[in-house]
């Protein structure tokens, strides 16, 4: 998507620019990469003009949004807590309740035993939904009544999920807006049920981010941050034409990793964060 | 905020002497960075900004003694302009029922939309019938009938595996045979590119001929906006828009994007999750708001 001849004049340095933006990269961040560009096409040689620039932007890309060991979640193996709680979080809308059910297969697909919680007791057919998410990734779900208080539930899941000897707990939560406090007091809440049960949950906080998002997914990161630290995102919709650019700003920002991306409505169409095929992705 | 920015911008210039063309390139790169911070694709923002450097020039900024704050009404005025000047009421069939489409990417607030427009038609006195025509998210039925049950709307549905082209079909004859005035067809969300999808829409659309298409959007949406967007029009010719999760902080530079791309208006905002949360579009409250 980026053409550009084979030394990089004012037209290229635009084209690149408007190809970051143009991936919800944000102006600064777009910015940065090109001025960083520059200096490392001054200071090394490139034999192979237009290919060569495109090879230094994906390996500068691929850096910046690189998995240090911290960054992976696990998804096989020994994990570290019994049952090992991941809380899902975000916007409404993004895939929260997609998304824990494909992570809850790829957990039953490596031998675990999966509970899911089922704290949005508040949207219409929230409950109904993630139990045949629960059915298709052979996970049990904890669940009350529509309208029973979510923090009540979280704690009664990792009850239940504790005396069951599952291995991992996922807690899908309401869609809710940063912008609400009310909400928000209630996100802080049910980690702080998760918390009492003193086994260190929750694990893993993902703020699932929509694929389509635009800068507001940094307000939406900084703002569940402080209800709830986080410690990564999950980007959904990538199977569209959104690029997603936007975790890269947020990396830059809040040096948070996208730890799994959703590419599809379909049970198996989740993927662990991959730097380089991100990269390769949003320049393709 | 943006006046003030620019006041400080042509305080400075004003200190090198006359102001000149090149200098209203500072403050339009200004614009341009607010209207990117805002999400308005970046190919909108350019040709957005070169008509406000047109108006500049023409209302000849450099000499005004207020430049900053006439500078800030051009943007503004421009931008209103474009987002579509006034109100633009749904078209209603001259025969009943009138036949509304919804359509959209996954999770943009379709099925939340199709209730709050029957709450709406309802209390007005057209009463409404909706149509469960997604058969792919879990519970997707479920979660209409639960909305039409909580504001006393029928639905529409069939068994799970029935074809959504048949189920409109037969929703609008349903519409027909029991005297309502408006049926409205919730559709399942979709990928622009998902060329079985859109085909969906294409046989829905020539099975019911609707009076109404319209595309509903998440307004927290990026530069992809303008790709969706044009996709689905390209596709569809939708006759209007929908901008849902405006009750959150999103600038919302994306309804410049699709009104833009498309030239369809916005007719409507989603302002919340419950089934009241509906309001017009006002350009002027979108305008104020993408500027930040
Ligand atoms: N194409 C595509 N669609 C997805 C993906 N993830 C989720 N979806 C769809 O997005 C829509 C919303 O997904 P949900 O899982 O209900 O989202 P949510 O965040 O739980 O929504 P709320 O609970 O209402 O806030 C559904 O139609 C999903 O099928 C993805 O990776 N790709
Ligand atoms: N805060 C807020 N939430 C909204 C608004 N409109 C819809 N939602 C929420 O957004 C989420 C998705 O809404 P749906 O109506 O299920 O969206 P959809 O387009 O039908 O989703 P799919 O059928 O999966 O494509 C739900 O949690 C809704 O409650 C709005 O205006 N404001
Ligand atoms: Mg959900
Ligand atoms: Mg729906």
């Amino acid at each position: 998507i980026v053409p550009i001849g084979t030394r990089l004049d004012d037209d290229a340095i635009d084209d690149i620019e408007a190809a970051l933006i143009g991936a919800d990269m944000g102006l600064e961040t777009s910015t940065e990469i090109v001025d960083e560009l520059r200096k490392r096409l001054r200071s090394e040689q490139l034999e192979d003009g237009p290919a060569g620039v495109m090879r230094v932007l994906e390996e500068q890309v691929a850096a910046m949004v690189a998995l240090g060991e911290e960054g992976v979640l696990p998804l096989e193996g020994v994990l570290p807590g019994k049952p090992y709680v991941v809380l899902i979080v975000g916007v409404n809308g993004a895939g929260k309740t997609t998304t824990a059910g494909k992570l809850a297969k790829r957990y039953t697909d490596a031998g675990k035993k999966v509970v899911i919680a089922a704290c949005d007791t508040f949207r219409a057919a929230a409950i109904p939904q993630l139990e045949i998410w629960a059915e298709r990734a052979g996970a049990d779900i904890v669940r009350a009544q529509h309208g029973a208080d979510p923090a009540a539930v979280a704690f009664d899941a990792l009850e239940a999920a504790k005396a069951r000897g599952a291995d991992v707990l996922l807690v899908d939560t309401a869609g809710r807006l940063h912008n609400k406090v009310n909400l928000m007091e209630e996100l802080k809440k049910i980690r702080r049920s998760l918390a009492k049960h003193d086994l260190g949950a929750p694990h893993e906080t993902l703020l699932v981010l929509d694929g389509t998002s635009g800068q507001n997914a940094l307000i939406q990161a900084r703002e569940f941050n402080q209800a709830t630290e986080l410690t990564g995102f999950a980007l959904t919709k990538l199977d569209g034409t959104a690029k997603g650019g936007i975790v890269v700003a947020l990396r830059r920002e809040m040096d948070l990793p996208v730890k799994l991306i959703g590419v599809g409505e379909g049970v198996d169409d989740l993927q662990p964060f991959d730097g380089a095929a991100f990269a390769k992705a949003l320049f393709a | 905020r943006l006046s003030e920015r620019f006041d400080d911008i042509f305080r400075s210039l004003r200190g090198q002497g006359r102001i000149t063309e090149r200098n209203i390139d500072e403050t339009l790169r200004e614009v341009r960075r607010s209207l990117l911070e805002a999400d308005v694709n970046f190919k909108v923002a350019k040709g957005f900004i070169l008509r406000v450097k047109e108006q500049a020039l023409g209302q000849d900024v450099l000499k005004s003694l207020t430049p900053g704050q006439q500078l800030v009404k051009i943007v503004h005025d421009e931008l209103v302009g474009l987002l579509g000047g006034s109100n633009s009421p749904l078209k209603l069939a001259d025969l009943p029922p009138t036949v509304i489409m919804l359509v959209g990417l996954q999770g943009c607030g379709k099925t939340t939309i199709a209730a709050k427009l029957a709450s709406q038609f309802k209390e007005k006195g057209r009463p409404p019938l909706l149509v469960a025509a997604d058969m792919y998210r879990p519970a997707a039925v479920e979660q209409l009938q639960t909305l039409g049950t909580s504001i006393e709307v029928p639905v529409f549905s069939q068994p799970a595996g029935s074809d959504p082209v048949e189920i409109c079909r037969l929703g609008v004859d349903e519409a027909r045979k029991t005297n309502r005035s408006v049926v409205i067809l919730d559709t399942a969300g979709r990928l622009s590119i998902d060329e079985e999808m859109m085909h969906e829409l294409d046989r829905i659309l020539q099975a019911t001929s609707p009076h109404e298409i319209l595309f509903v959007a998440d307004c927290m949406q990026g530069q992809d906006a303008v790709e969706t967007a044009g996709r689905f029009y390209e596709r569809l010719a939708f006759s209007g828009c929908v901008l849902t999760k405006f009750d959150s902080d999103a600038r919302g530079g994306a309804a410049l994007s699709i009104r833009e791309v498309t030239g369809q208006p916005i007719k409507f905002v989603g302002t919340g999750e419950k089934v009241g949360d509906l309001e017009p579009f006002h350009p002027d409250r979108m305008a104020s708001r993408i500027l930040g």
